[in-house]
């Protein structure tokens, strides 16, 4: 969908 | 070794409840702190962290730390079929794959033995920072779900915005328009009917309807919800088990490209 982020963007890989 | 004992079987059924439909498979990692599950929804849009403190329990004994990969949908067929009142007691070894659940009414006169193979599920775990949040709402969760149940109905998206007097929920539609502001309300015969705002800094945040509404499942979990908002960052709906942990879900805002 336009303008919805992944939660990814924010977290970093453990 | 793992063994955990619950008072109530039906906190895990209703935690598990709650969740299931955002996160189909999970691994609870077991050690001595307690029972921990960190999973993303399928889309990668959402993630949901459980946290269940090894003092909540009546008993816990981790040996070492454990993985339990487990199918949620699976796992909730086994814990419905547990009593309202009745205790709840898992055990797991790593000599095999399975999960007990064992079900024990509070006269002790039935015992059920449910036993749930476990999985291997390859999943990211992602480090969550421990920020500080422009805005803290709490509120009732019942009330929360109310306005995101609402606004479900008007828009696929809501506009939240923090201001120091109150909090305003906006979504719009093809039929219309609506919002709802809450104003800070403190003086209530029970704590969890406070609405009690935070505020850093004004926020104003946009985020899908959908997932809110399905973390708004977790409401009989918890009777007040704490919603942490920080602009450009990922909203935390936190639901606190009391005496044994939370329920925390994660959502990526919608950001105009």
């Amino acid at each position: 969908p336009p303008g919805q982020k992944g939660i990814m963007n924010f977290f970093t890989k453990k | 070794m793992f063994e955990a004992q619950m008072a109530q079987a039906a906190l895990l059924k209703q935690i598990i409840e709650s969740i299931r439909e955002l996160i189909t498979e999970a691994t609870f990692e077991v050690s001595g702190t307690g029972m921990m599950l960190q999973a993303m929804d399928s889309s990668h849009v959402s993630l949901v962290a459980l946290n269940l403190r090894s003092d909540g329990f009546q008993l816990f004994r981790a040996d070492r730390p454990f993985s339990m990969g487990m199918n949620l949908n699976h796992m909730a067929k086994m814990l419905k079929c547990a009593g309202k009142d009745d205790t709840l007691t898992m055990r797991a070894d790593e000599a095999n794959d399975l999960v007990t659940f064992l079900f024990e009414s509070p006269g002790n006169e039935r015992l059920a033995e449910f036993e749930l193979k476990l999985m291997d599920i390859t999943s990211e775990n992602l480090g969550i920072p421990d920020a500080e949040y422009s805005a803290t709402v709490s509120m009732p969760s019942a009330e929360f779900q109310r306005i995101v149940k609402d606004l479900g109905s008007i828009g696929d998206t809501v506009e939240i915005t923090v201001t120091k007097d109150d909090v305003r929920f906006a979504a719009s539609g093809d039929i219309g328009n609506a919002t709802i502001k809450c104003r800070q309300l403190l003086d209530t015969e029970k704590p969890e009917d406070r609405t009690l705002i935070e505020m850093v800094e004004p926020v104003n945040l946009t985020f899908a309807l959908r997932y809110l509404i399905n973390f708004s499942k977790a409401t009989s979990l918890a009777p007040s919800v704490t919603i942490k908002l920080s602009t450009e960052m990922p909203v935390v709906v936190e639901y606190k088990l009391s005496d044994i942990g939370y329920v925390r879900f994660y959502l990526a805002p919608k950001i105009e490209d």
